[in-house]
């Protein structure tokens, strides 16, 4: 008599988990842009026998969006999952991977990520600020002079723009712009980019170094602007077109 | 009839109660949230 079929694997079973581990893993090491994200839940799991110690799995996962840029060297489980006052982005990932003699490898992965509708976010948090778009002329503004301002202060190597990360807006209590953004150094001191902007090139890829800012401009009540840069070091294996946008 | 007694004798085998501290098994998807859900 045929055996009977082993029991369908669920969701939170160490197997599911261990292969959402490694997708998640995938999918944030093959990304070049944005946020590293989180597994959320493991929506449905799927296994398709292939013979002796081979399958294939189809994993449906959510996943949330972090703190910390694709950028970042520290590991994933030092990030912290944006929490739901930030205007939090989802990611749903379908991937399929191939578990040969207990070796995870992936086959495909599809994503879709989304922000929390402003609707959610006014319910549950009428005060707190929403995204705002990545070409907004106020976004646009403020993370120019941010990089200026960082730049003008700053007497080392000269940062260029990689991308905008995410921004928010508020109007009420305060009025305020807050903007993330992934920088670059060039080849330039800060001197040097003033006089000739165009001869800054970023580094070499063994030298270049990444970073990332935050900043916040406040108009009402009062004024106020701030500017924090940190400088990750070396990313191996992490190229950027050279073609950046430069807010300058 | 045979077919009603038969069918009584299930029901009543159906309504015997789960041992003390038994914790049905979760449903096996989706699984459980680690943060929250949007």
């Amino acid at each position: 008599a045929p055996t009977a079929p082993p029991p369908p694997l669920g969701c939170d079973d160490p197997e599911s988990e261990a292969a959402a581990e490694f997708a998640v893993n995938y999918i944030n090491g093959h990304s070049h842009h944005g946020y590293k994200f989180a597994l959320n839940r493991i929506e449905q799991v799927r296994v398709l026998p292939q013979g002796p110690n081979n399958e294939i799995l189809f994993l449906e996962l959510d996943l949330l969006e972090t703190t910390c840029h694709i950028l970042n060297p520290i590991p994933l489980a030092n990030c912290s999952v944006r929490i739901f006052e930030e205007h939090a982005v989802e990611g749903d990932c379908d991937v399929k991977l191939q578990k040969l003699n207990g070796q995870f490898s992936v086959l495909a992965s599809k994503c879709h990520s989304h922000a929390d509708s402003a609707e959610d976010v006014r319910e549950r948090c009428p005060d707190c600020p929403l995204l705002a778009k990545l070409n907004d002329t106020d976004v646009l503004a403020t993370v120019s002079s941010a990089l200026n301002d960082y730049n003008s202060k700053t007497p080392d190597a000269y940062l260029r723009l990689l991308e905008i990360g995410r921004a928010v807006k508020q109007y009420h209590p305060v009025r305020m712009v807050s903007v993330e953004f992934a920088v670059a150094a060039t080849n330039c001191t800060s001197q040097q980019a003033k006089d000739n902007l165009g001869a800054c090139q970023l580094l070499p890829e063994d030298q270049s170094n990444f970073g990332f800012c935050t900043a916040t401009v406040v108009t009402e009540p009062s004024q106020d602007f701030t500017v924090k840069c940190q400088l990750y070091g070396h990313q191996p294996g992490v190229t950027y077109p050279h073609s950046g946008q430069d807010t300058s | 009839s045979v077919a009603k007694r038969a069918a009584a004798e299930v029901a009543q085998h159906d309504k015997v109660p789960r041992p003390v501290g038994f914790v049905p098994p979760p449903p096996p998807c989706p699984g459980k949230i680690r943060h929250f859900k949007i």
